[in-house]
């Protein structure tokens, strides 16, 4: 099971339609100060399920929708999809391929999709339960994270054992 | 619940030894202990390290690179009693000197099979270790965009 | 008290918005301001940057380099008005691209007739742009040693 | 004004005395992870007065005196001596070189020192009083506090202006 595309599409500073293809194995995102890599990040974040505008480093969700640059008129909605190549199956579905979706509206309206089809929140963390690939889950990590990893508060690092019992 | 949780512990424990040695080299051992071993499910977890030659410290004395390699031990070793599909790294190898970031690196090669890493970097060495490499950048300021993608290494890509 | 915190604020107001276009390059503003101007003594100060191009911005949205760049541009402001005789600075540059390395040492290198300069540092452009560098080592595990001074920039020193 | 040698004896990972003579200008440190940089950092701020264990990223105070390793016994006393230029006489002395000093024993005593002589700790705060160079000032900045100089608590950065005012 791995990423296969990445779509985004109004999502921060991704006023155009991005698809990125991904293999497995290792890949590097470079670019310079500000050009996007963090936002993709949180994107994939966004799309798998996180709920808390925080950890998307905005104050309120709508913050994540393009609010314009001073040539460009913000829109008015931010879609991701995220295409899985479900080879062995790791996923609870007969799908080769499963592709999650993720909208939000101006007007707070949110839309999540499974394979092209609306569907609920509780449909896409299902799908993942016992997967390691929850919004919960440690798979998307960050330098101030390995603080808190380590940090005093064993609080934190009893969730990730749990996470894996 | 709790049977479930001491086996998941103990071999999170028994990686976490194995990968500290991997990354801070022979005569460094680290361990992983719960403070109340009787109450399984609420006991809080410490983190004992010591480098190769050093009196074991706690977490606080370790350098900043020291850290970062104790955190990818801790993760690393969770990831082979659960392994995730995927793991996404944002700058995490920027406090790592050159000796260090080849540790890592290797580190992430030995799990490629199992997982797939995707790793935002500044750093040259981080690049020159991967398989494919993306580049984003804003040739129209605020707007973000993908440059092209470069399987020969050809580093001037992102100059 | 209220009246010499005043002119404080105002010249390192004044001091924030050169710097921050010196640092981000023209088209990029940035001020800071009392949330509640009648209360000099007790308003909180926020901090509202714009890269240029970009719309402005509240400081959580700002990526991990543009945040350091602006904590650098207030650190001088305050600077300016108040010269310190030292500055340490202990791996600020490791969020950095090259590009903004190069800014930022053109930063340092216009203060250093009135401020001192210690940087700790792994980037080696970084290094190039310094007077003088230090190698500290421990060829006996724990224990740490100067290696030597290099004026000339002979980079093997830390290789 | 200027820092111009910096004597640290049996402070955290050195066991050894070392000695490092400053210019004006700009000096880098540099070396692999773990080897003592951010140890030099931590004995500056001790040696100006900084009384707070955490910010010198420990316990307690006494854990900034050498622990042993594999194959020496931890040391019984650390010492930092630090001596400035005081050329433009920007120090309310008239000496034109002045040498401050801290010493800590493992049994809890501490010494400061000004110019080989003990004095107080007051003796050494009112000296840096107003020229930027206390234990508050900001002279001493790590990546950390990159975070803190911009977060979300405006205490953080209002201390700073009226540091300056
Ligand atoms: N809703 C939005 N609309 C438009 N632009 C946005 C939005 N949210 C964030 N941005 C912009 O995205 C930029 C930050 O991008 P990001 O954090 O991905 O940079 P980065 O490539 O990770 O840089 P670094 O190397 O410094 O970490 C900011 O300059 C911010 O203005
Ligand atoms: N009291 C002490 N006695 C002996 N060693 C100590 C003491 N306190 C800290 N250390 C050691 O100092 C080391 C950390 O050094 P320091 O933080 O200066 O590294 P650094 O050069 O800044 O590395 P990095 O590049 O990773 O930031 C730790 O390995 C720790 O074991
Ligand atoms: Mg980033
Ligand atoms: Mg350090």
């Amino acid at each position: 099971m791995y990423l296969s595309r990445l779509e985004i599409h109004g999502f921060k500073s991704f006023a155009d339609r991005m698809v990125v293809d991904f293999s497995p194995g290792v890949t590097v995102i470079v670019g310079p100060n500000g050009c996007g890599k963090s936002n993709i990040v949180d994107a994939v974040r966004w799309v798998i399920g996180e709920q808390r505008a925080r950890i998307l480093r905005s104050e309120k969700m709508d913050n994540i929708i393009f609010n314009g640059t001073s040539n460009r008129r913000s829109l008015g909605m931010s879609e991701v999809l995220l295409t899985i190549e479900n080879t062995r199956g790791v996923l609870p579905t007969e799908y080769e391929e499963v592709t999650i979706g993720r909208r939000l509206f101006r007007s707070g309206e949110s839309e999540y999709l499974l394979n092209g089809i609306q569907c609920r929140l509780k449909d896409i963390t299902d799908l993942f339960m016992d997967t390691g690939m929850g919004a919960g889950a440690y798979s998307v990590i960050e330098l101030k994270m390995i603080e808190d990893i380590l940090s005093d508060s064993t609080q934190d690092r009893r969730h990730m054992f749990e996470e894996a019992a | 619940a709790s049977k479930r949780f001491g086996t998941t512990f103990a071999a999170i424990q028994n990686n976490f030894s194995k990968l500290f040695v991997e990354l801070f080299g022979e005569g460094a051992t680290a361990e992983i202990v719960l403070e109340d071993p009787d109450d399984l499910l609420e006991s809080p977890i410490e983190v004992l390290a010591k480098p190769s030659g050093k009196k074991p410290c706690i977490l606080t004395q370790l350098s900043g690179g020291e850290k970062t390699l104790t955190a990818i031990a801790l993760l690393f070793s969770i990831y082979l009693v659960k392994p995730s599909p995927f793991c996404i790294l944002d700058e995490v190898d920027a406090p790592l000197d050159d000796a260090n970031i080849d540790r890592f690196m290797n580190l992430i090669r030995s799990f490629s099979d199992s997982t797939q890493f995707v790793l935002v970097t500044h750093n040259k060495r981080t690049m020159e270790a991967a398989d494919r490499m993306y580049g984003i950048t804003m040739p129209e300021q605020g707007v973000s965009r993908l440059v092209g993608v470069s399987f020969d290494h050809d580093l001037q890509l992102i100059a």
